[in-house]
């Protein structure tokens, strides 16, 4: 199946490079802007948002105007299948709550839901809306039991499953209240 | 069918985005630089790496000692899924003929064999070395069906599957030969 690859795709490429690396990464970002923005070790972890529509924005402000762009954490730079220092990083955000407080987490989407969402759209593929919101759902659970299993993963992460499909018309600032 | 999900990753997440940019990343650079590497515009190509074995080396280098990390292109920045400024970029790498002549080429593998590579090591998984061979074939074969179908990327990329299983315990320059 198409979205187990892309969960185990997700877990090996990428999630299990980044995020043993987490704290450290938070620290050192603390430290170099001896910053109070993220103080509590237990907010130290990757919201992943897992969209049912795989609709993936580029930019959060462009899904729910309360989520705004902070600054970026420090890069972590690693040789990877021939690329010398290829960069991964995690962006910091600002998420309002209905008092316009901020409160800042660290959180991206599940960047290979956007392939399902290519996918869909693609006549050579031939799968409609309910064949991608079942890949959404066995990509979520084939990643969280991957997830579960990884110990040095342990902590370093949030799976957050948006009904997007009917939620998010009805509420423009549905997502950061998820969040939240 | 995992390796048709990796395929499409590959192409939706990656070398969509990247492809249309190389003759302007390597027009770039040779001014930057001054630089009379890659002179003929014919070869503005990324090589894309396809080991039948999935193994992927971090550094060509550990795969044949003729291959050498020349440097990197011009980044590409831009927001993606969340992740604000994620970089892209590719290597320059010198590979040497059998009378040490330098040919200079922009080559990679595929970083999603990785996963497959992984994944036959993963019990839960459950599956072997011909299963993943047969993996590998289909990301090939889908992969090359999809950039045979992508205007935007005519011209851009040079497939070269690599029957690495018993050639390159007999040559260990067989991936520099490969590639010239
Ligand atoms: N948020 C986020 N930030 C990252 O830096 C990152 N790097 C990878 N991923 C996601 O993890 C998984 C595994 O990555 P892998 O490298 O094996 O495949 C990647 C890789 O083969 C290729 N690719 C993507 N970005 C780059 C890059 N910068 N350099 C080389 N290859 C790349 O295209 C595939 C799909 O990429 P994405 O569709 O962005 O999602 C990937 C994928 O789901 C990332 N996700």
């Amino acid at each position: 199946d198409v979205a187990c690859g892309l969960a185990w795709s997700f877990y090996t490429g990428y999630l299990k490079l980044v995020l043993p690396r987490l704290r450290a990464t938070i620290e050192e970002y603390r430290a170099q802007h001896r910053s109070n923005i993220l103080p509590q070790r237990d907010f130290w972890k990757v919201n992943i948002l897992v969209p049912l529509s795989a609709s993936v924005f580029n930019q959060l402000e462009d899904m729910d105007q309360r989520i705004r762009f902070y600054e970026n954490l420090p890069e972590t730079v690693i040789d990877r299948a021939g690329i010398r220092s290829r960069v991964y990083k995690h962006s910091v955000h600002a998420v309002y709550d209905d008092q316009k407080r901020p409160h800042y987490c660290v959180v991206e989407y599940a960047t290979p839901l956007d392939t399902l969402h290519q996918m869909s759209h693609d006549s050579r593929v031939g799968f409609g809306v309910n064949e991608r919101r079942q890949q959404v759902l066995l990509f979520y659970r084939t990643l969280k039991e991957i997830l579960d299993n990884s110990p040095e993963c342990r902590n370093r992460y949030q799976l957050i499953l948006l009904d997007d499909d009917c939620d998010a018309e009805a509420d423009p600032h549905f997502l950061s209240k998820e969040i939240l």
